[in-house]
C-alpha cells in the first residue's frame, strides 16, 4: 500500500 | 490526486512543451543544455520503470508515457537534427559530479534495496540536480532567451507544487514520502535565485534575461 502511494505520483 | 498535484503535473508538461517547440520551431538549440535534457530522460526512464508492470490509472500510464516521449523526442532534436546548433562549449558542466554523489545516496538511502526501488530513488535524487547544467549554462552565457526562462519557471513550479501536494496529502491521508520531500525541497531550493531574476526581469517584459 505504502509503495502504491508513493508511485502514484508521476 | 488533488489540485496541487495536478497543477504539478501540467505545470511539468507545459515547460517540457515549451522547451520542445521552442527547439522545433527555431529549428535550433542555442542556450539549451543537452546534459539537462540527457538527465531528464535518464530520470524519466528510471522512475517510470514500473510502466509496464504496475497499473495505477490510465492517467499516471498516460503521463508517464508522454513524459518519457517528449524528453526522448527533446534529446533526439538537441544531439541529432540540430546537432549542429548545440553550443557544446558553454554546455560544459561536468555531469559526473552529479552522477556520482546521487547513485552513492541512492545505495545509502532508499525504501528498499531492490533494484526498482534504489532506480526509484535515484531518479527522485538526479531530478533535484539535473536543472544545474541549464542553469550553470545560463550563468556562462550571462543570458537566457525569455522562452527559456518560461521553461524554466514552469519546470520549477511544478516541484513547488509538488510540495503543496505533499503538505495537503500529509494532513489530508497522512501520506509522507521522505525521500521525494527531502529532494523536491532542495529541487525547488535551487531554483529560487531563479525564481527571483525571473520575476524582476522577465516579467517586466524584457526579451532577454541577463544575469548580475
Amino acid at each position: 500500500k505504502e509503495r502504491e502511494a508513493r508511485h502514484d505520483e508521476l | 490526486m488533488n489540485v496541487f498535484r495536478l497543477a504539478g503535473d501540467v505545470s511539468h508538461l507545459v515547460a517540457i512543451i515549451i522547451l520542445l517547440l521552442k527547439i522545433w520551431r527555431s529549428r535550433s538549440c542555442a542556450g539549451i543544455s543537452g546534459k539537462s535534457q540527457l538527465l531528464f530522460a535518464l530520470v524519466f526512464t528510471t522512475r517510470y520503470l514500473d510502466l509496464f508492470t504496475v497499473y495505477i490509472s490510465a492517467y499516471n500510464t498516460i503521463m508517464k508515457v508522454v513524459f518519457l516521449a517528449l524528453s526522448y523526442a527533446t534529446v533526439y532534436l538537441i544531439y541529432m537534427r540540430f546537432r549542429n546548433t548545440y553550443d557544446s562549449e558553454n554546455d560544459s558542466f561536468r555531469v559526473e559530479f552529479l552522477l556520482v554523489p546521487v547513485i552513492g545516496l541512492s545505495f545509502l538511502e532508499h525504501y528498499a534495496f531492490t533494484p526498482m526501488e534504489v532506480l526509484w530513488t535515484f531518479s527522485i535524487f538526479l531530478e533535484a540536480v539535473a536543472i544545474m547544467p541549464q542553469l550553470f549554462m545560463i550563468t556562462k552565457t550571462g543570458e537566457a532567451e525569455s522562452i527559456t526562462t518560461h521553461y524554466l519557471f514552469f519546470l520549477g513550479l511544478y516541484r513547488a507544487l509538488y510540495i503543496a501536494n505533499w503538505v495537503w496529502r500529509y494532513h489530508t491521508e497522512g501520506f509522507f514520502d521522505q525521500i521525494a520531500v527531502v529532494s523536491g525541497v532542495v529541487q525547488t531550493i535551487f531554483y529560487c535565485d531563479f525564481f527571483y531574476l525571473y520575476v524582476t526581469k522577465v516579467v517586466q517584459g524584457r526579451s532577454k534575461m541577463s544575469l548580475p
